[in-house]
Parts: structure tokens; sequence; C-alpha cells
């Protein structure tokens, strides 16, 4: 009995070396896996969806509520002089440069006040150039093109997911025919927009992305994508692209996988799932949207335009249809100005 | 975390909007990804 009590001395001590065991052996093997993804990606094969295990497996994680504890966890305040050891080691972990950072790191209570840093003055020069668009954030470019008839964007070779889907379906698109543009002036389309009855006008025809100008004094018009995904250590805040009206919000309340290079590769509609954040508007070429989406460790997305906007919101408090919710900013068919490399909004961790 | 942006610009050969980058590029905010 004596024995039985003490229990077996080496559960403990092989259990812990089982399971480091176990770990190391998944970690080199998803180190192999990306390796050989390395490789195929070097010698210019482009990888097709596959959805596996982990991806299923994603599907029945709570990861609404992972996301929101790691939002708990990283705004831990930390201690003073622990501050600069913890941003450091982030810093070091995912790239971040810390010759960028606006205040001295002790001033970041925690890692996440540290991750929506702003940047010393300068560090970002706007373009200057009237006529170029800038990057919204700091990233790497993931796709880039013109939206043929379609309307549809690669997510990763062999699958795409359509632009409605990703905006809304009830996104605004200039639909005025060269005629309609010619004959209005810019007031006279104002008015039109303000206009509830008119705003079919302003419906979407992602049918036919390019509008056919019936003169042949303006340029037809075509629609053009860019998507950017932001790493762990990247500057966070998001910046007009260009000066224009940013007429309405769209939030979907969405899933929060993850949005990492491998997720694109197996998880089907990804940016279509995720909880996202729209703003469509006109700027000086017409037609222009930005949307923000989120993954499970940035899960909620701040609009400094609209302060009081939550997501990431715990599931009961969450409304149950799919449709997202909208505000039209005031004055409607004026909404609110923003100019190039103005600051929009930042993604929060959790 | 990703962003998409959406956008309308001359299409006309003479007047195309152009980008400046391409899948794969590291980009800052602030850069131009292409001009009108």
């Amino acid at each position: 009995s004596s024995s039985g009590s003490k229990g077996n001395p080496f559960l403990v001590p092989g259990a812990t070396v089982a399971t480091i065991f176990m770990l190391g052996a998944l970690h080199a093997r998803r180190m192999y896996s990306d390796k050989k993804i390395e490789e195929a990606r070097e010698s210019g094969i482009e990888l097709e969806l596959q959805p596996d295990v982990k991806a299923k497996f994603l599907r029945m994680l709570p990861l609404r509520s992972i996301s929101r504890f790691w939002g708990v966890l990283s705004g831990t305040e930390l201690p003073v002089w622990l501050r600069p050891y913890a941003h450091r080691a982030w810093a070091r972990a995912f790239h971040s440069n810390l010759e960028e950072v606006a205040l001295p790191l002790d001033q970041y209570a925690s890692v996440k006040d540290f991750f929506v840093r702003s940047l010393k003055e300068g560090c970002r020069p706007i373009d200057s150039d009237p006529y170029s668009l800038i990057s919204p954030v700091d990233g790497t470019i993931v796709r880039v093109g013109e939206l043929k008839e379609g309307v549809m964007i690669e997510q990763v070779k062999g699958f795409s997911y359509s632009v409605s889907s990703l905006l809304g379906a009830g996104s605004f698109l200039p639909l005025m025919a060269a005629k309609d543009i010619h004959e209005q002036d810019t007031s006279q389309q104002e008015n039109n927009i303000r206009d509830e009855s008119t705003k079919s006008w302003w419906r979407v025809s992602l049918a036919s992305p390019k509008l056919r100008e019936s003169s042949s004094s303006r340029p037809m018009k075509g629609l053009f994508y860019c998507v950017i995904y932001l790493r762990p250590g990247d500057y966070h805040r998001i910046h007009s692209p260009v000066d224009w009206n940013v007429l309405l919000r769209r939030h979907f309340t969405g899933r929060l996988y993850p949005v990492n290079e491998r997720a694109t590769r197996t998880i089907k509609n990804l940016y279509v799932e995720n909880e996202r954040v729209v703003l469509e508007g006109k700027w000086q070429e017409g037609y222009i949207a930005m949307a923000a989406v989120g993954a499970t460790n940035i899960g909620s997305i701040e609009l400094f335009i609209e302060p009081d906007l939550r997501t990431n919101q715990p599931r009961k408090k969450l409304v149950q249809s799919e449709a997202p919710e909208e505000r039209v900013y005031e004055p409607q068919g004026t909404g609110v100005l923003l100019k190039k490399g103005d600051e929009v909004g930042v993604f929060n961790m959790g | 975390s990703t962003v998409v942006l959406v956008f309308q610009a001359p299409a006309l050969s003479s007047s195309e909007f152009r980008f400046g980058v391409e899948k794969g590029d590291k980009i800052r905010m602030g850069e131009a990804l292409g001009r009108l």
C-alpha cells in the first residue's frame, strides 16, 4: 500500500518527455512541410488550395474565445522594468523595427499597447505625387491586378472569392453610363447620390466592372484591387490610400481564422468568412473600398473615424444574421473626408 | 491581418492606372502602390 500511495515515480517525467518529444516531432514536420513549400515557391510552382486536417480542426475550435483570451493576456500590464525586455523579445521574434518606435519601450504598458504603436515622425513619408495611390499599411503584397468580368480575386491558385462577397452584396459601384457621367456635373451627381430613390445608380454591377464611356473624351474605367498581408511584427495602423469621401461602413462579424500564408492555402473563402470592416466611398476616379480583415490573433479592428464601433464581440452579443451591420456616414453623399496618409484605424490584438 | 483595396481607375491604354508593385513585394505605408 505504501508503494501504491507513492504512485509510479516515472509517470510525470515520462509523460513530460513524451509530450516534449511529440511537440518536437510536430514542429519538425511543420518545418519540413514549410521548407517543401518554400522550395516549390522558389522554383515558381504555384501551390493550389489544399484543405488539410488542420483546417478542418480549426473549424471546430472556439476561435473567437481564443482570440478574446489572447487579447486579455496580451493586455496584461507589465512591470516597468520588464517592458523593454518583453517588447525586444517580441521585436526579435517578429522582426519589428525598434528604431521607428515613437515612445521609449518602457512606456508601452503591455504587448498589446506595443502592438498598436505609432511611429516616429517622418518614418513613413507619404508619396506626394497627386496621381499616386499609396499603401494604407505596411505589409507584403499578396495579390494585385485588375478585376475582369468574373470580378473574382484569386485567394490561391485554383480558388478565388468574389469581390461582392468580400465587400457586401449591397456595395456601391457607379453604374452610371458615360452619358450620365458626361452630362452630370459633380454637384448634380452629389445630389443624385443623396437622393435615396436614385441609389440604384450606385448599385453594384460587379458582373461588368468596366464602365464603357461612349464619349471618347473620358478614359474607360476599370476596377483594380490589391491584397496586402500584415505580419505580426509589422506596424499595424491603417491609413488613407488617397484623398476620398468615406460614405459608408459595413461590419461583418464572421469567423476569426488565422490569415497567414498557410491558412490562405488550406482554408476556403478565408477573406469572405473572417470578421472584417469595409469602408466604401469615392475618390477622384470614382468608386473605392477598403476592407480590413481580422484574424485569430488580431481580431479587433478599431476605426478612428468611428470610435464607438466594436468588433470581435463575444458570440452571445453577436447578431446571428449573416447580413453585415451598416452605417452611412453623415452628411449623406459626402460622408467623412479623408486625406491621403490620414490615420483611419488600427488592428488590435485579441 | 489583411487589407484589401478595390478601386475604380482609368483603364484605357493611354491613361491606364499602373501598379508599381507585384505579388511578394514588401510595401510600407505611404509608398505608392501605383499611379494614374
